[in-house]
Parts: structure tokens; sequence; C-alpha cells
């Protein structure tokens, strides 16, 4: 099955 | 004092009609080189970025780079007293502004309108620029259209791309379904089809999301998607002279 990952994952907080 | 003129009021209508169902509360940046945002949803698996250059402005000022924060839901019901033709003017005077004022300017009318401003500390995620390995270029209307279908099929569509172009496919319960879209080099922009495909990519995502942002399709007859294995893919929607629209959607990762 698939996990959804989410977008803080990929880019860092500025 | 910053003031920006959108010659086409229709278009910052549509904008905002395209992220309402996306991001609730955004930041509105506005500097020397115009006006951006960039915003995620709740579940941070969306990231919307947009890209105003102030050379798209009929009249554009910003004398100190300002930071606003508003609310969708609170800035459509403005944009709702507003026609579709009307030329649109966002303004305010002071450094750190509590409100925005926004005209209305039609042949026949003018409104004037002040938006309350709040304060928002969003973090703002650092986006790379990044080398895709897959860029495809497609009608943003046949986009939408074979996301709306296989989305009724099943929550998670797949993109594959190869030279020969893109497949969308779906696997749910009910079946499965796939769209292979072929590559076209008509001379008729608005239809083309173009794959620069460096390196394949096999990804999946939760379509609900496409469906959302593909309001966007009314800024722009084509849409650029941009891929890698395993990184967001990046939907982009060209707005004519001013800049773009991008949705950045994480993916669903096989375990």
């Amino acid at each position: 099955d698939y996990s959804q990952y989410v977008m803080d994952r990929f880019y860092l907080d500025e | 004092m910053f003031e920006a003129k959108f010659e086409d009021g229709g278009l910052f209508k549509k904008i905002v009609e395209a992220i309402k169902e996306l991001v609730k509360n955004v930041n509105l940046e506005a500097n020397g080189t115009g006006i951006s945002l960039q915003a995620m949803d709740t579940s941070h698996v969306a990231l919307v970025a947009l890209q105003l250059n102030e050379k798209g402005f009929k009249k554009y000022r910003c004398e100190k780079s300002l930071t606003m924060g508003l609310s969708i839901e609170n800035l459509q019901k403005i944009l709702k007293c507003s026609g579709n033709d009307d030329q649109i003017t966002l303004r305010t005077q002071d450094e750190e502004p509590t409100t925005l004022s926004f005209t209305f300017e039609s042949k026949n009318r003018i409104s004037e309108f002040q938006l309350n401003l709040m304060s928002l500390d969003q973090e703002q995620l650092g986006v790379p620029d990044t080398e895709y390995s897959s860029v495809v270029r497609m009608p943003s209307n046949e986009f939408t259209k074979i996301c709306r279908e296989l989305g009724n099929i099943n929550e998670a569509i797949g993109i594959e791309t190869s030279k020969e172009g893109i497949k969308f496919y779906v696997k749910g319960d009910i079946g499965e379904g796939q769209v292979s879209v072929k590559i076209n080099d008509t001379e008729k922009p608005e239809e083309r089809v173009e794959c620069e495909v460096d390196e394949p990519v096999n990804l999946s995502f939760a379509v609900r999301y496409f469906n959302l942002f593909n309001k966007a399709s009314a800024l722009s007859s084509q849409v650029i998607l941009s891929m890698s294995q395993d990184q967001p893919l990046v939907i982009e929607y060209i707005i004519e002279e001013m800049g773009s629209l991008k949705l950045y959607l994480a993916p669903k990762i096989n375990d």
C-alpha cells in the first residue's frame, strides 16, 4: 500500500 | 506605499478561485519585483505558489516589502463585488498595513472596499530550483478531464512518463483503466503535447488535489507537469505576461 508523503519532508522551512 | 493595478481584474478573480479550495489563510508578499504567495493546504500535502511580476500590471508601485495576511474566503467575498471585466487595484498606505484597499473600476461605476488583514506566522518552505527528469506540456482542459474521469474510478492516480509520452492510470476496487496521451506537434499551441523525458517516472498522487487545483485551467490553455521520481510533482499554469501559478503535490510512495 501507499503512504501519502507531506511537503515538509521534501522542502525545508526557510 | 503599495499599489498594484490589474488591467484584467477577472484574472485575479480566477487566481483566487483556483486556490480557494486548497489554502485558507495566506501571506501575500509584495516587493519591488511583484507579488508572490506561498501556502500549504491544511494537510501539508499540497503547496500553492503564485508569482506575479510587476511588469504585468497596468500600474505597480511598492516602496518597501510588505507582507499582508489575508483570509482567502474573505478576499473572495470582496472580489464577488467586482465584475469580471473590472480593472482591480490593490493599495495600502502603511508600512505595517492592517487593511488592504480594493478599487473596482468599470466604465459605468467605481467601487472601493477595504479588507481587514491578519498576522499569520506561517512557515515558508524553501522550494529549491529543481531539474526535473520528466516535463510534460499538454492542454489544460485535457488534463482536467483525465483527472476528473479517472478520479471517479480511484482516489489515487498513477502517472508514468516515457519517450512515447505520458500515461495516466488507475487501479481501483471496481476495476482499472489507463489513458495514454500521444505527443503531437500541431501548430496550434493550445493543443500541443510535448514530453521531455530524461528519466522516466512512475508516480502516484491523490487525485482530489488535481481536481481542486484544475480550476486554474481557466488561466491558461496549457499546463506543464514537472516530475522526478519520488519528488513532489509541479503543476504549472503560465499566466500570460504576468507570471505563474504552481501547485506542488507530494507523491504517495509505495511502502
